[in-house]
């Protein structure tokens, strides 16, 4: 099989930070739903961590999600 | 606060620690935990008292990978530790992830300080996004009282103020980078990154970066005070000296070089002299000015010696400029001044200021 780029590997990180941290739902529907719903979480998480809230997935952003941190999430519901 | 603004409903709450992590002496756990409680208590009336067997409000663990609660912990980095919010059951119990390396130090991850924040949550207390707050979700180093003001307010919303009126120095806010009276502390470049130093953080603006990174300044470099004066790169060198007090540090990229501290008396400045104000060096000519109050020196980096006739005073010397400076950088043969909330672009070879903005334009602000 071929090796997952960087660029995979960093939307993995990302959809599994999003999902702990801040509610990403999991099995979304169709590829558009699914872009749509992580953009909206990434601008939430951009604008609790005082980033450019861009929704995208920038050096910045990613940078703080690879940081050490707490397992509890930032924002929603506690589970 | 967590949503319903959960918390315990009474002001004795009980601990017990179930298991120790082999990193530690266990007489260092029970010390982390105790201290992380403490901090709690100094601002609170609650109390806390430590349970042997049975169950506890708050029971305390080490686990690893799933450890029982069906939320489980990621290995080496990445998690360090979760808590669940008041409550009965689980509610309150803080678990920490055994993979990590746990210390009493900054060598590795401080039990004191993550237990103190993963404390916070077992109280009630949910994520604060200040960086300077203890209840940032980001692990990072500091010495000294760990709370902040925001987490001071938080919490005695939930349980009220110390009613012995216990006297703590909160931990400072984070400045704010757009803040349009911001003052800074010191400026320099690092192999091609801009530092900013202000208050216990510095903030690290790098050319591919969109936004800077604010990061408090012990947490990069525990053994450095928790404020720079003054700072600047010598790239020939390729070391960036710090200055606060009297004393001066060195770095090689982010790693402080050995041999310092050092007195900034040994370049040659006088013993009257306690505090340097600001610091830039002049890499074609070899210079390296020194700012004190309203006069300024020379340092010729080659011959390791202060140049003769100084010190000279600033508002002669760079009309237009205010007569003191908080913070200086050479920067593509700019001269940039900063003081109070103005930043002063001056040319070195027509001797005038050629342009002023404020402070943190340097932030696109």
């Amino acid at each position: 099989l071929p090796l997952p780029s960087g660029e995979n590997d960093n939307f993995l990180l990302a959809e599994k930070y999003l999902r702990r941290f801040y509610g990403l739902p999991a099995g979304l529907q169709g590829k558009k739903g699914s872009s749509d719903a992580i953009q909206t979480k990434i601008k939430e998480m951009q604008k609790f961590f005082n980033l450019e809230v861009t929704g995208n997935l920038d050096n910045n952003t990613l940078d703080v999600m690879k940081k050490a941190r707490c397992g509890v999430p930032d924002i929603g519901e506690y589970n | 606060h967590f949503p319903r603004h959960l918390k315990w409903d009474k002001n004795n709450i009980t601990f017990r620690i179930l298991n120790y992590t082999p990193d530690l002496k266990k007489s260092d756990v029970d010390r982390a935990i105790r201290n992380a409680l403490n901090v709690w208590s100094d601002v609170t009336p609650l109390t806390f008292k430590k349970l042997h067997e049975g169950i506890a409000d708050i029971m305390i663990s080490f686990g690893s990978k799933e450890h029982g609660d069906y939320n489980p912990f990621d290995g080496p980095n990445g998690l360090l530790a979760h808590a669940y919010p008041p409550g009965k059951g689980i509610g309150g119990d803080t678990h920490f992830d055994e993979d990590e390396q746990w210390t009493k130090d900054s060598s590795a991850y401080n039990l004191f300080i993550v237990a103190a924040h993963e404390l916070g949550h077992a109280l009630g207390m949910s994520h604060s996004s200040d960086p300077g707050a203890l209840m940032y979700p980001v692990y990072s180093y500091a010495t000294g009282f760990p709370l902040s003001g925001d987490d001071i307010e938080g919490i005695q919303a939930l349980y009220g103020p110390n009613p012995d009126s216990k006297k703590v120095k909160p931990r400072p806010i984070a400045p704010n980078k757009c803040d349009p009276m911001l003052t800074f502390d010191a400026v320099t470049e690092l192999r091609g990154e801009t530092i900013v130093f202000k208050d216990s953080f510095y903030w690290r603006l790098h050319p591919q970066m969109t936004e800077p990174d604010q990061i408090l300044i012990q947490s990069t470099w525990p053994s450095l005070p928790s404020k720079v004066d003054a700072a600047y790169e010598n790239p020939e060198k390729d070391i960036v000296f710090m200055f606060s007090g009297i004393k001066m540090w060195a770095l090689n990229g982010y790693n402080l070089v050995n041999g310092y501290p050092k007195y900034i008396h040994k370049l040659g400045l006088p013993k009257t002299i306690r505090k340097i104000d600001a610091a830039l060096h002049i890499a074609d000519k070899g210079k390296t000015l020194l700012f004190t109050d309203e006069e300024y020196w020379s340092y010729d980096e080659a011959a390791g010696t202060m140049d003769r006739g100084y010190p000279r005073s600033i508002e002669e010397d760079f009309p237009g400029m205010d007569d003191e400076v908080d913070a200086a950088a050479f920067h593509h043969g700019r001269l940039y001044f900063f003081h109070d909330h103005i930043q002063y672009e001056y040319s070195y070879t027509y001797r005038k200021v050629i342009g002023i903005q404020r402070t943190n334009s340097i932030f696109n602000c």
